[in-house]
């Protein structure tokens, strides 16, 4: 019984809940085409670290994070108004100065761009389409960015877009809104929920992924105004599943085959690789869906959790009635609230043994671990159509304030049809 | 909608083949 009991629980050190200053890349897939470092935004492997008087706070990150979701909200409601209770003045009276729809708790990549390349740390986001990055001359407004603002003008192959081409008014359904045309320039704008926005030149130039990977007339926004403090990267680059986005114009390249591994904490190094060379022989698969509201998010569906071992009785019509989405920019995983509400239950009985600590923001199951040298707690499954069984990482059950207020890194939404 | 995020997803491999519409996972896909 005992052995069975330790088999579906981590053990881990406290002290290894938080990062470490030095930064220990970890990463194995860089040997391998067209594969970047993924670094966390904040962490010391990061180059945006050097801007730490704007590292946002645990709980600042949470709020972010909602920011995020309810911007994800938002754009379902707005492809299909009266498809949900959504408020969108909800989302849009966040205050753009907490960031923006990016959030805070990201990963970065760098990426050249442009004839000879310019380096660029650029958000890598499953959750939207468009890639841009600020460019000179900031006609209106850019925001602090760590790497040197790109110019167009000392790129031998840079071109904006007319407006007459037709991958133009394929901004529409990549950024939500029509494009317009200035000069007859093609010219994007693409804002969000919060209120931050880049608005600039349509264009396209050479993008470097590796010295092996380059990819000519890459389309990107070309950013003459913007607005969001996203923390100091140049960008984003857009991964979601629109012919706008990075896997959708390197198609005929990579398959619209991407893969990556976030790193287990902000001091390590994870990757992101596009084609097949990274894949894992011991890969599951389950099958992608979509979202009837938003077809460029990356759906899946939800059908089991397990808490130490233990399958969770939730019936199946609790994950379908809202569907759900995989997304790299959202840190705290969103649950239907009876299904949060039973991995909440399960989890704190397992772990009656450790004090409570007070809530975070949207975190409601916290523990102050400052007594303890080592903790241990229950394995957590979630499982997808297929029978696909993904057990989360040690690292990936809590997020972490401080040792004394580590909490369970999931969340519920307010409504079951949310 | 539900949403698996960013600190769930740590240190699994996430595989996305959009062409065959599928998403693949494996453990320990960082070291």
């Amino acid at each position: 019984a005992e052995s069975h009991h330790l088999q579906h629980r981590h053990t881990i050190q406290v002290s290894s809940l938080l990062p470490s200053s030095v930064c220990s890349p970890a990463a194995q897939a860089l040997d391998k085409k067209a594969s970047l470092p993924v670094v966390h935004k904040h962490g010391p492997c990061s180059r945006l670290h050097q801007d730490k008087a704007n590292i946002p706070t645990p709980a600042e990150v949470l709020l972010q994070d909602e920011a995020r979701v309810k911007s994800i909200r938002s754009k379902l409601a707005k492809i299909y108004p009266g498809s949900s209770n959504v408020e969108e003045t909800d989302a849009a009276t966040l205050p753009a100065k907490d960031g923006s729809v990016v959030g805070s708790g990201n990963y970065i990549v760098t990426v050249g761009l442009g004839t000879p390349k310019k380096d660029l740390s650029l958000i890598f986001d499953t959750g939207s389409d468009i890639t841009w990055t600020q460019c000179q001359p900031c006609v209106r407004s850019c925001y602090k960015q760590q790497d040197p603002i790109f110019s167009p003008s000392q790129s031998s192959t840079y071109s904006n877009i007319s407006c007459t081409s037709t991958v133009c008014n394929s901004l529409a359904s990549a950024t939500g809104n029509s494009p317009g045309c200035s000069s007859s320039t093609c010219v994007y704008a693409i804002q969000y929920g919060d209120s931050s926005f880049s608005v600039g030149f349509f264009a396209k130039d050479t993008l470097t992924l590796t010295p092996s990977d380059v990819y000519n007339d890459f389309l990107f926004g070309c950013g003459q105004n913007n607005r969001g403090l996203f923390g100091g990267s140049a960008g984003l680059l857009g991964l979601g599943r629109d012919k706008l986005s990075l896997p959708s114009q390197t198609a005929l390249k990579y398959k619209k085959f991407f893969s990556y591994c976030l790193p287990s904490s902000a001091s390590s190094t994870g990757f992101l690789t596009f084609g097949d060379g990274g894949a894992s022989k011991s890969i599951k698969f389950t099958t992608l869906s979509t979202i009837s509201q938003g077809s460029s998010f990356y759906g899946i569906d939800i059908t089991g959790i397990s808490v130490g071992g233990q399958k969770l009785s939730i019936a199946a019509s609790v994950f379908t009635a809202g569907g759900a989405i995989i997304d790299s920019g959202t840190v705290i995983s969103r649950l239907p609230p009876t299904a949060y509400a039973a991995l909440k239950s399960a989890f704190r009985k397992q772990m009656s043994q450790y004090p409570m600590a007070q809530p975070l923001s949207i975190l409601d199951t916290c523990y102050d671990f400052s007594k303890y040298s080592s903790v241990s707690f229950p394995k957590i499954s979630f499982f997808f159509s297929g029978g696909v069984e993904v057990p989360i990482a040690a690292k990936g059950v809590f997020y972490v304030s401080s040792i004394s207020q580590v909490c369970l890194g999931f969340a519920g939404n307010s409504d079951d049809s949310d | 909608t539900g949403i698996f995020g960013n600190t769930q997803q740590k240190t699994l491999q996430v595989l996305y083949d959009g062409a065959a519409g599928r998403l693949g996972f494996s453990t320990g896909g960082c070291t």
